[in-house]
């Protein structure tokens, strides 16, 4: 995976995604008032930068929610809709 | 709680934290 | 945003996403070796339900992880992703 390296290069780096997804989950805890979980968190974590948070509902909760949306009103999802046949139809889709 | 919170009583008993997108979710969901 | 009601129709529902979104959050904490946050997280938003985790790293790193791949790999991300602008670039992406 990509990371921008130090000197402005495109690289690859798993550690770039972790830590931006770090950073989301805590950002989604403040936001959803779990002010405790969220500092507990950065603590178990043992983070140490600055954080910039985004206006609520955060990052993580928007992101999601519009993979959820386009899941839900996809139409072989919606036709399809019994419990056995939503699994598949989102691949499909 | 914020109103971007989760709803404080799901639906189910269990809740499994499985890919929603997997053809067997709703074997482990069941 | 459609739920899957209970006699198979589509009915909207922002809580399943959040619900959704909640779980998967948790996941993510245990798996991340945060315990005390996802216990602290649970009690916060009063969830008191029985919670079967998938196999690490979980639904939510997975997920995230395609998709900081796919970002990173985008050759407008790859030219535009100087430090200042990649917290834009990504939610246009």
């Amino acid at each position: 995976m990509y990371a921008k390296g130090s000197k402005g290069s495109a690289v690859p780096s798993d550690s770039q995604a972790r830590e931006k997804l770090a950073l989301y989950v805590y950002e989604y805890l403040l936001h959803m008032g779990a002010q405790k979980s969220a500092q507990t968190f950065l603590s178990e974590i043992r983070w140490e930068k600055n954080i910039m948070l985004g206006e609520p509902p955060g990052f993580l909760h928007s992101w999601w929610c519009v993979f959820w949306d386009l899941y839900c009103m996809a139409p072989d999802c919606r036709e399809a809709c019994a419990p056995s046949s939503e699994p598949k139809a989102f691949p499909d889709f | 709680l914020s109103e971007y919170a989760p709803p404080p009583n799901p639906n189910s008993d269990h809740l499994v934290a499985a890919n929603p997108f997997d053809d067997n979710y709703n074997a482990l969901s069941y």
